[in-house]
Formats: structure tokens, sequence, C-alpha cells
């Protein structure tokens, strides 16, 4: 049987984007 | 071919899960090469049956990953509000921020999660802490557009406010 793998988790870049504040 | 401790929990596979912590207990904290624990996997995808396992048999809710990572931040993110509330009752640091100044708050508000916003803020989360780029939580929803998520924190501040 084929496994699926998730890919690892990750946190985006909060800002990314957006003009700088 | 077996899947990984990680993979098992992100995957909600429940029985094999347990299987594989029947057969080594060291392996309920083992961080992988990025330092995410299984219960940062499993909350990271959404896993609550597999969440509650591992807090159940001791899983630590309070590591960090090697960036900074939190099981708090990464279920925030995912928007799965009952992970959020099941980590915050077990008392990690609902203020914890990341390589980027992400705090859970942040990831809540970036992701347009409502009740996970709710949730935190409920318990009081900080809505001062601001991201690295200077975005506050109410910065960030008035830049992103996200009305709902930007009435609940300001329905919060009226809260403080008045008390």
């Amino acid at each position: 049987t084929q496994l699926s793998l998730y890919t690892s988790p990750s946190l985006p870049n909060i800002t990314l984007g957006l003009p700088a504040s | 071919d077996s899947l990984s401790i990680h993979q098992l929990s992100a995957q909600g596979e429940l029985d094999q899960l347990i299987a594989c912590l029947q057969k080594g207990e060291q392996l309920l904290n083992r961080p992988d090469e990025r330092g995410f624990t299984p219960l940062m996997w499993a909350a990271a995808f959404g896993e609550i049956a597999a969440v509650r396992y591992l807090l159940e048999k001791g899983a630590d809710p309070h590591v960090l990953a090697k960036e900074r990572e939190s099981a708090l931040s990464l279920a925030s993110n995912g928007g799965f509000k009952d992970i959020v509330t099941m980590l915050l009752d077990k008392g990690v640091d609902i203020n914890v921020y990341d390589w980027n100044g992400g705090t859970p708050l942040l990831y809540a508000v970036r992701g347009n999660h409502v009740k996970c916003a709710e949730a935190l803020l409920a318990r009081g989360a900080d809505i001062t802490m601001e991201a690295d780029s200077g975005y506050t939580p109410m910065d960030l929803a008035v830049a992103l557009g996200y009305k709902k998520v930007q009435q609940v924190i300001e329905a919060h501040i009226l809260k403080l406010l008045q008390r």
C-alpha cells in the first residue's frame, strides 16, 4: 500500500505581502 | 513500511499511534529534525483525538520547536478552536512568540479564524504584542480586511475599557 506522507507543519510569515507597518 | 509517530499523529491514525507508543514511551515527545513533537504535528493538522490521547499520555504541550513554534500557535494558525482550548487548559503560554514575532492571536487573526481569536482573547491573550514587522492583531485584521475578526478585537477592547 502506498503510504501518503504529510509535509512537515510550518507557520507562515505573519505579515508576508503586507506593507511595512 | 510504517509511518513515523509524527505522521501517525498528523494523520490521526489513533490505533497505530497507541501501538507505536506502547512500543516506546520515549517517542511521546520525540522532536523531528525541526523540533516539532508528535503533539505539534497533531495540533497543526487538527487531529483532536490524537491531541487528546497524546496529552493524556503526558505529552509536553510547552515544548517549542527550533524557531520557537508552539502547538498553540500551530492550532491557532489552523483554526482548530477545540485544540486551542485543550492546550490553554494545560496552562501553555498564551502569548508565546516565535521566529517572526508571531503569537497564537496573531496567527488566528492572520488565518481569519474568528472562533480561535475569541477563545484566545477570552483567556487573556495580549492584544498589544506586535509581529516583528510591527503589526498588532488589530493592525493585521484591518490590513487584511477581516471585518469579523476586527469586530471581535474591538468588542474585546471595549470590554477591557469597561472594566
